[in-house]
């Protein structure tokens, strides 16, 4: 399996560090069987794209390729921000779609983006026109999955009332952000971990690679603070857990076949007609 | 006394919330003999413009105006963010070359801005463009005091880091920031307060208002968080105390005559040369 994440946002969000955090997993055991094997190095942000990871799930291969926007949202004028990121979009279509058309078309390599993270600055207002901009030109093109960066910002109140506004503008944008599809077949247990997850939206994520010390002795991933130790894989903390579940183990068939049969199919049909 | 702040900085930087800080001082006693008076409600940032309190410093009485700039950095194309808080500090000037050259000028009241504090995004990275250019127009102008806003993103290293990068683009991009005058009758301890004071620019800010009870179980102005209690006027957690004295107690002359013997003559002199 092939999973290809783009990731958006203004520059100083954490975007690199919370990749190098999805890469990796928990590095002292713990319940996910994964194991990693990165091909470069993830301090510098413009050397990111394309950064491919392989990763072990369960048992299962996966091979996780991110696809960085630097500079996007850092300049004065922003106004083109939104150019390079649908170009890179629109062109993996296009490379799909030729290899789709040609006559040896058995086993296609599948490169188009099958999910996008847009992280949004935890001010605590609503979007950004910029965000709301880019995501509207982003959401039928592209699973739409919006984080919120650096939660560790906002208080527990400030977030459930921050989580509020971006779902309430989100709604009035029209905005159309990945839906975890309902099947009338899942059982009891699916149903109820999809509504927790979809509960959560937008996910509050923080990113640490750094392994702490807790004032209660535990090791753990997370920021070390002169007031106590933010952890990356307490839920309590932030939806880090989530998210990675969302993309690599619960919803990476779902997100693969969104794009394919819809999203794309969308984007076929369209560039026929025009 | 009084005196004139301008706040700039994008929204969600946290600057209403640092003014609210500022003119509340300890609400539980402690040393200083602050005491507010605010005339209107704090709340939203498009009413702060301009917002003024009366506070006693050690006996004196100080009214302290602060002048909003709201929507800056705010839009997808900043180009023009420079243009409305120009117009505002040199439509001050100029009022008060009008009120200079009136046959009645005893008693000219002073609305010139006195300090810009400017606002950084706790990002990690150098300064923006946007940051660079507003600084430069805005620094022979005006007293400029960059800040570093909502400094409880960053953890100690990356805070050590981050001043370093930003007092390295401010040398480099010929910024120039409000320095401390000293003087050569200035004893050790005020050459030693001085010292330590400009050592730690740019000031780190965090800004509260609420009481929340730390684990030892005192009560402070500070954000709570599930991992800890970050606390405003704690000088291990942030520079807040710092700013506070440099604006109100220990360079509120210095800011003054600066802004009247300096950069308004230079204003003066170069709109009679125009
Ligand atoms: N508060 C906070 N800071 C973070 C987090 N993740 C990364 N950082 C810090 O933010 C700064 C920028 O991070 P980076 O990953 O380079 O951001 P990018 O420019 O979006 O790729 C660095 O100082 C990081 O250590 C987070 O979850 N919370
Ligand atoms: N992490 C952090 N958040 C803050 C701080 N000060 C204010 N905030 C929060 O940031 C959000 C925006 O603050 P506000 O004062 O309205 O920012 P403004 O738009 O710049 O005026 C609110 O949720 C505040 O509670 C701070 O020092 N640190």
């Amino acid at each position: 399996f092939n999973l290809n994440v783009m990731v958006v946002g203004e520059s100083g969000l954490g975007k690199t560090t919370l990749l190098t955090t999805l890469f990796e997993t928990r590095l002292q055991g713990g319940d996910s069987q994964s194991a990693v094997r990165a091909d470069g190095d993830l301090k510098s942000t413009v050397d990111i794209k394309p950064f491919t990871a392989d990763l072990e799930e369960n048992g299962v291969k996966l091979r996780l390729t991110v696809i960085d926007t630097p500079g996007f949202g850092d300049y004065v004028n922003n106004s083109n921000s939104w150019k390079p990121i649908i170009d890179e979009i629109d062109g993996r279509y296009d490379q799909y779609l030729e290899a789709e058309n040609s006559v040896n078309r058995s086993r296609i390599p599948d490169n188009r983006v099958h999910a996008c993270l847009y992280f949004i600055e935890p001010t605590g207002h609503s979007l950004k026109p910029l965000d709301i901009n880019v995501m509207r030109k982003l959401h039928q093109k592209v699973n739409l999955i919006p984080v919120i960066a650096k939660s560790d910002t906002l208080t527990e109140a400030e977030l459930e009332q921050f989580k509020n506004t971006i779902r309430t503008d989100i709604a009035y944008q029209g905005i159309q952000i990945f839906q975890p599809p309902r099947y009338s077949d899942d059982d009891e247990e699916t149903q109820a971990e999809t509504a927790e997850l979809v509960a959560k939206f937008p996910f509050a994520v923080i990113g640490s690679t750094e392994l702490v010390a807790t004032p209660d002795g535990r090791n753990v991933r997370g920021r070390q603070y002169p007031w106590g130790v933010v952890e990356v894989d307490n839920e309590e903390h932030c939806d880090f857990v989530k998210l990675r579940s969302l993309l690599v183990r619960s919803h990476l068939e779902d997100l693969r076949e969104h794009t394919a049969n819809a999203l794309y199919e969308n984007y076929r049909t369209q560039k026929m007609l025009s």
